[in-house]
């Protein structure tokens, strides 16, 4: 152990367990947590080649090779619970983005929070065993944020009862979908409905894109990786070009809108409810910014503890550079927002889950609440986290920009937030116009 | 400064510290509205978070008004006042976190742990002010010497968070293998294990590339 740091710990005004324990959310909570961290880390199934020295292609199989491991030691192991699995899957891949990602956070609540029992049944169950893989399909090539502006359609045809899905442009071909190039043999497609001559908005449509035995693309079906990116290297975001699909009448999530057999159309109770699993990413990416800011404040903080430059005072021995005021300027105000972050995060998935709730039991009345808050914190937070990481790597000198202090990595996984579900002025917008309505 | 204020004459683009020996010191505005704000206490913070946010949701909504009234549509009247709108959505989730952040403080009850993080919450709250103070003057919720207190007050706290700064990102207990950095490494035996790292580099798998035998070794026997 270096010196230095353990003379930090031993200058500590506070027990640093009860601290950790307050931000697990208590002390069993905390036991829990190692629990799993540990059955992934002493796994030597999950050992991995440092991802540092991979290329991409290397990087994707070692993830869907961990990933699929994954699925089998959950099931072994019982564990069920959704903070668990996401407790095993960031020690799977540590804080890295995987493949199975957008099955995981996006596909699997969107078919719990919009299915028919039925639909459950046929894909719900399915997909929880990974016999489905599934993403979220809703930007476009031409449009993201601006929902009312995607072009994909899905026309209802009664006399066979199918919608019949279509790109009708270049810019209305599904671009970015995490999973959707190689991984997934399913999506939830956003497209506009159209039914008895009207168009009714966008809509979700579960899709089967991949042949379920040979994994081939299906008819109709043009779908592939969009090529290398800033980071993100282990994902496969995809495109998605649909050439007169057909689906059944069966496949457009309908627990709140409907198209009955002969095409009527029954409006949801609230139109915001089709984006209720984006509000519910939003959330958590309130959570993730906190996490990479802690992060990239624990690799800074401790370097800073260990790293002599210069001299402050004329032939003294070189000080820590966590002595200098700068360097204090530069990091605890950071690592106080991590902090607070950290709270308003569980504050958001609490609050989430509360109206969620209400919303099972009919009770809409705080969604648009949930909404405006979502969307301005996930912007503020992803902002403030963004340039926050950059200051923590540019605050370790030269050796901040070496891969090996991970600060890269952290960057280029986390600065995406900032411009997927939902850029974040238009976000900030989102929340002006609830703010300037109230 | 030293040179211009013992009376020598600076030149060039530095040559503007000549006058500060001289300068007058103007007349602050006097604030639009009583100030009331203990720059010490949290509640306090939370409540000049709160009427920033209020103001600047009010110019924004008044903004879309002006423009409305010089016969824009609600639109063209929105677009042109999104600046504005963005910065009251800003100031609003800015409030939101810094209430936030102060709730929490009043569920913890390990006296140690509940003073260190008030110290990181009033660190976070005045921080914020610096960085917006512009906000806090033109609504006239600070005045110009609360602000250099502010400046003040954030030193002390950066002294006083010092020896608890270390243990404060331990608190987090993220593994080793999960933060993956050299830098990070919870041992904070980093230079011995970067040495290890860079050795690990696939370039370093042989002594000698393959680049050098294809193109460098070439273009010596053609210099």
């Amino acid at each position: 152990m270096n010196p230095d740091i353990i003379k930090e710990r031993q200058n500590a005004t506070f027990d640093v367990e009860k601290l950790t324990n307050i931000l697990d959310g208590g002390p069993e909570k905390t036991k829990r947590r190692r629990e799993i961290e540990a059955l992934v880390l002493s796994d030597p199934d999950f050992k991995e080649e440092d991802p540092n020295f991979l290329s991409r292609s290397e990087r994707y199989d070692q993830a869907v090779r961990k990933s699929a491991q994954m699925i089998l030691k959950l099931r072994e192991y019982g564990i069920a619970d959704p903070e668990e699995i996401y407790c095993y899957k960031t020690s799977v891949h540590p804080d890295r983005p995987e493949p199975l990602d957008l099955h995981l956070g996006m596909f699997l609540p969107t078919l719990l929070n919009q299915s028919t029992p039925e639909q459950m049944d046929r894909f719900f169950m399915p997909a929880w065993n990974l016999e489905i893989i599934g993403t979220y399909a809703q930007t476009e090539m031409g449009h993201g944020t601006h929902l009312r502006g995607l072009e994909t359609t899905a026309t209802y045809d009664p006399a066979t009862q199918e919608f019949v899905l279509n790109s009708p442009t270049v810019s209305s071909i599904k671009w970015w979908p995490g999973g959707l190039g190689k991984t997934s043999n399913h999506a939830i497609v956003l497209a506009q409905l159209y039914t008895q001559g009207n168009c009714h908005g966008l809509h979700a449509f579960i899709v089967p894109i991949r042949d379920m035995s040979t994994h081939e693309p299906l008819p109709g079906i043009v779908v592939g990786d969009i090529g290398p990116k800033f980071g993100f290297n282990e994902v496969d975001n995809g495109f998605l070009k649909l050439e007169n699909v057909r689906i059944p009448r069966e496949n457009m999530l309908m627990k709140y809108a409907k198209v009955e057999p002969d095409g009527t159309y029954v409006k949801p109770p609230s139109a915001k409810l089709t984006y209720g699993t984006m509000v519910f990413i939003r959330s958590i990416i309130v959570g993730e910014s906190a996490r990479a800011l802690a992060k990239s404040c624990t690799i800074a903080i401790r370097y800073s503890a260990v790293r002599h430059q210069s001299e402050i005072r004329p032939g003294e021995p070189e000080p820590q550079i966590l002595d200098y005021q700068t360097q204090q300027y530069k990091l605890f105000p950071l690592l106080a927002m991590a902090y607070a972050f950290t709270f308003v995060g569980q504050y958001m998935k609490q609050t989430y889950h509360r109206i969620s709730g209400d919303i099972n039991q009919g009770d809409f009345s705080e969604l648009p609440e949930l909404h405006a808050l979502s969307a301005g914190l996930k912007a503020f937070t992803t902002w403030a986290t963004n340039a926050a990481i950059e200051v923590c790597r540019m605050s370790c000198g030269g050796h901040g920009y070496s891969r090996s202090s991970a600060l890269p990595d952290i960057y280029v996984e986390f600065t995406p937030t900032c411009t997927y579900e939902g850029e974040n002025t238009v976000m900030m917008l989102q929340t002006a116009r609830y703010l300037v309505k109230s | 400064y030293r040179q211009a204020k013992d009376g020598q004459q600076l030149s060039g683009i530095v040559s503007y510290l000549n006058e500060a020996e001289h300068r007058r010191v103007q007349p602050q505005p006097v604030a639009a509205r009583p100030t009331v704000v203990d720059i010490n206490d949290l509640a306090s913070l939370v409540e000049v978070y709160k009427l920033r946010a209020a103001i600047l949701v009010e110019l924004a909504a008044k903004s879309i008004q002006q423009e409305l009234q010089r016969r824009k549509s609600q639109e063209d009247a929105w677009n042109n006042s999104a600046i504005d709108l963005v910065r009251a959505s800003d100031a609003h989730c800015h409030y939101v976190v810094v209430k936030l952040f102060t709730d929490k403080l009043g569920e913890i009850g390990d006296t140690a742990v509940h003073s260190v993080l008030s110290t990181l919450a009033l660190l976070y709250a005045l921080h914020g002010i610096t960085q917006n103070s512009g906000d806090f003057l033109q609504a006239g919720l600070l005045s110009v010497p609360q602000v250099l207190l502010i400046s003040v007050r954030i030193k002390e706290l950066l002294a006083q968070l010092r020896p608890n700064a270390v243990v404060l990102v331990d608190a987090f207990d993220f593994h080793d293998k999960k933060l993956n950095s050299v830098l990070g490494r919870y041992d904070g035996n980093v230079y011995e294990n970067l040495f290890d790292w860079a050795r690990r580099s696939p370039l370093n798998s042989t002594e000698v590339h393959d680049s050098f035998h294809k193109y460098l070794k070439p273009l010596r026997s053609k210099l």
